[in-house]
């Protein structure tokens, strides 16, 4: 988290810590069910098989006490068909999910995050919540950083990534967010954590988006895979209950 | 003498019959039936030279060593002895018939001829059973000692209930170490009653009715037995015996009590010396079907189903508890409850109690807990508790349309059941809340 702040504990407790193809976040959906990125698991630049090793780790703000609280296992994982581990410029479908071997005791904590319901979510400048042990300004993170930001006008993302020339697909299953002149952004080890909506109408949390993918940190937008198109995929994966 | 052969009936006739009979003739024809038959004889034709007292031709009739008769003449005519209609019937199973004829049948110079005889005989049967002339007691002796049964041919004797016919078949002896009476009701006597017994019994009377019957004995009057003023039947003794057990013993003028044995087999012992000249005894013996204790319930709870209002061997009765009580037999649990009145009175099971049905501890509900509304640890039926989650991490999953009033809430069903009104037996559910930290990220700088 580039530009961001300590959590406090209890701020974000739907934050998962994973060290699958390196740091990475999640975010607890249910009590048995972590929302990430598939490239978390399936790195493109990679080539990767599947790791046989998951970590992944709930409760904390401090990464050691985090390991500390132990990991919990992972009985399965499922990636978004969509997602192409093989297109480096394609982010599409970067969602997965990992069901977690054994329910978790929800807890000041650790709970879980809501699903959107509508697009108003992504109105431009709405502020949202991304928070990650990844790196932060030039230094990994021990603690759990969290920043502030808004929802970005797509066009302005579209001109943006035209002048850096990039090839990167930003297609309508994601979104942008943050502002070129601050520096303030997610960052590597971030990745499959949630951007974090209050919805003051109802008084709860939603996860509006999966940080996904970037070009650097802080130096621009980032994208996020946009959660409101996968919620029936996820319902359907998981259960309408969990 | 002519020997007809021996058949039930048949006819004589005289010579040349009927053309005249020769005279200077005689000849008896001696006429046999089978034993255990008489010969009855009738005249259906009879023409012989009448005379003064027969002298000169007849018939002559005779049976058992005694002559019947000496006829001469004509049926219709006065003239000398005819037999007329009459019938002429032996002692024993023969009949002679003697026809004499002498030299001639002049009368005044002319010469008369005569038919003969022709006579029917048949074969009736003997009476046996008709006292007999006792000719060395000079009485009527009866041919049986008690009883005679005459038939057609013969005749047998047999005794009276009590007795036994002895070798000679006719002479009868005291007999009653064996009766057997199995009817449902009867009439039981001493030998001869209400004529002396007699002297030497060793009688046995054995009254066996179908299980689940109860014999009731009545003695009736007059009773006497032989007895002694400071001994207790020391001389003669009825006794009475039901499945074993003895119900007393018996004897004098006072007839015992009537007796409910209890029992489906009675037996009587009479015993009675060389001497004595008592009436005997009788009873009349009925039966009725055994009956069991009317069933009564141990408790508030228990309900005997459609009671009679008496049962009876083979009747049953079905016990059921109310609502919310189940039948305990010791400490089983059952599931239905019968019970049949056996043969001896007594039912075949003993009565059940109603306990509370008991539902057990409620189940623990993952990520919630309970709590009672009624009584601390009682789980017994209508006892309720309440479920609720682990708030504000979780939160208990309602349908659509569900009632708050109702929202976690379990009884105990008379079934031994946890149930909720709208979720019935199953659980319910404690689902995680989302998007609720419990201190979520504020911002003071500006």
């Amino acid at each position: 988290i580039i530009g961001g702040q300590k959590a406090e504990p209890g701020n974000f407790p739907w934050q998962a810590f994973t060290n699958i193809h390196g740091r990475g976040g999640g975010a607890l959906l249910g009590d048995r069910w972590i929302l990430t990125a598939a490239h978390t698991i399936y790195p493109k630049d990679q080539n990767k098989q599947d790791s046989s090793n998951k970590d992944v780790f709930l409760g904390h703000i401090d990464l050691e006490e985090i390991e500390k609280l132990g990991h919990h296992p992972v009985r399965r994982v499922i990636i978004h068909p969509d997602y192409r581990q093989d297109e480096p410029n394609n982010f599409e479908g970067d969602i997965a999910l990992m069901e977690l071997e054994n329910r978790v005791t929800l807890g000041p904590d650790l709970l879980p995050i809501c699903l959107p319901d509508n697009e108003t979510f992504y109105d431009k400048g709405l502020m949202g919540y991304v928070s990650g042990f990844g790196i932060k300004e030039d230094k990994i993170a021990s603690e759990l950083m969290f920043v502030r930001l808004p929802v970005a006008d797509r066009k302005a993302c579209q001109r943006w990534l035209r002048t850096k020339k990039s090839n990167d697909i930003f297609s309508e299953n994601m979104f942008c967010s943050g502002d070129p002149t601050i520096k303030q952004d997610a960052c590597q080890g971030d990745s499959g954590g949630v951007f974090a909506v209050r919805d003051r109408n109802r008084n709860i949390w939603v996860a509006t988006g999966i940080v996904s993918w970037g070009i650097g940190c802080g130096e621009g937008y980032g994208f996020y895979t946009k959660l409101l198109n996968y919620v029936d995929w996820i319902k359907k994966e998981i259960g309408e209950e969990d | 003498s002519i020997y007809i052969p021996q058949k039930l009936y048949g006819e004589v006739t005289s010579p040349l019959y009927p053309k005249p009979y020769p005279n200077d003739f005689e000849e008896t024809t001696v006429i046999t039936v089978p034993v255990g038959y008489r010969v009855k004889l009738v005249f259906w034709h009879f023409d012989v030279e009448p005379s003064e007292g027969c002298l000169y031709d007849y018939v002559k009739i005779s049976a058992d060593k005694k002559t019947l008769g000496r006829f001469c003449g004509q049926l219709e005519s006065p003239l000398g002895n005819p037999p007329g209609e009459k019938e002429f019937i032996s002692e024993e199973n023969k009949m002679l018939l003697t026809f004499h004829t002498d030299f001639s049948n002049e009368e005044n110079g002319t010469i008369m001829f005569y038919k003969g005889f022709l006579a029917y005989y048949q074969a009736v049967d003997r009476d046996e059973c008709e006292p007999q002339y006792n000719t060395v007691e000079g009485s009527y002796q009866p041919r049986c000692q008690q009883l005679c049964h005459n038939y057609v041919g013969g005749y047998f004797c047999s005794c009276r209930p009590g007795y036994e016919l002895q070798k000679d078949g006719r002479s009868c002896q005291a007999e009653c170490s064996s009766g057997l009476y199995t009817e449902p009701s009867g009439y039981i006597s001493s030998l001869e009653y209400p004529q002396p017994y007699p002297p030497d019994l060793r009688c046995n009377y054995s009254i066996r009715v179908e299980r689940g019957l109860t014999l009731n004995l009545k003695f009736l009057d007059p009773f006497e037995i032989d007895d002694h003023q400071q001994v207790h039947c020391p001389y003669d003794q009825l006794q009475i015996y039901a499945n074993g057990r003895n119900l007393g013993e018996f004897c004098g003028n006072q007839r015992p009590p009537d007796f409910d044995t209890r029992s489906n087999a009675v037996d009587l012992l009479f015993f009675t010396d060389e001497s004595g000249d008592s009436r005997g005894w009788k009873l009349h013996y009925t039966t009725e079907i055994i009956k069991c204790p009317q069933p009564k319930a141990l408790d508030e709870f228990t309900i005997i189903q459609d009671p009679q209002p008496q049962y009876q061997f083979r009747d049953y009765f079905i016990v059921t508890c109310k609502q919310g009580y189940q039948l305990v037999e010791g400490n089983q649990v059952l599931l239905s409850f019968t019970a049949v009145c056996q043969d001896d009175g007594t039912w075949h099971r003993a009565m059940p109690r109603c306990k509370i049905k008991d539902c057990g501890q409620p189940r623990s509900l993952s990520n919630g807990d309970f709590s009672y509304i009624t009584t601390k640890g009682v789980n017994t039926y209508e006892a309720r508790v309440q479920y609720s989650c682990h708030e504000p991490y979780y939160k208990m999953k309602t349908r659509a349309g569900s009632s708050e009033s109702v929202r976690g809430i379990y009884t105990c069903t008379a079934q031994g059941i946890w149930k909720n009104e709208e979720e019935g037996e199953k659980m319910p559910r404690c689902l995680p809340v989302c998007g609720k930290p419990v201190n979520p990220v504020t911002q003071r700088q500006r």
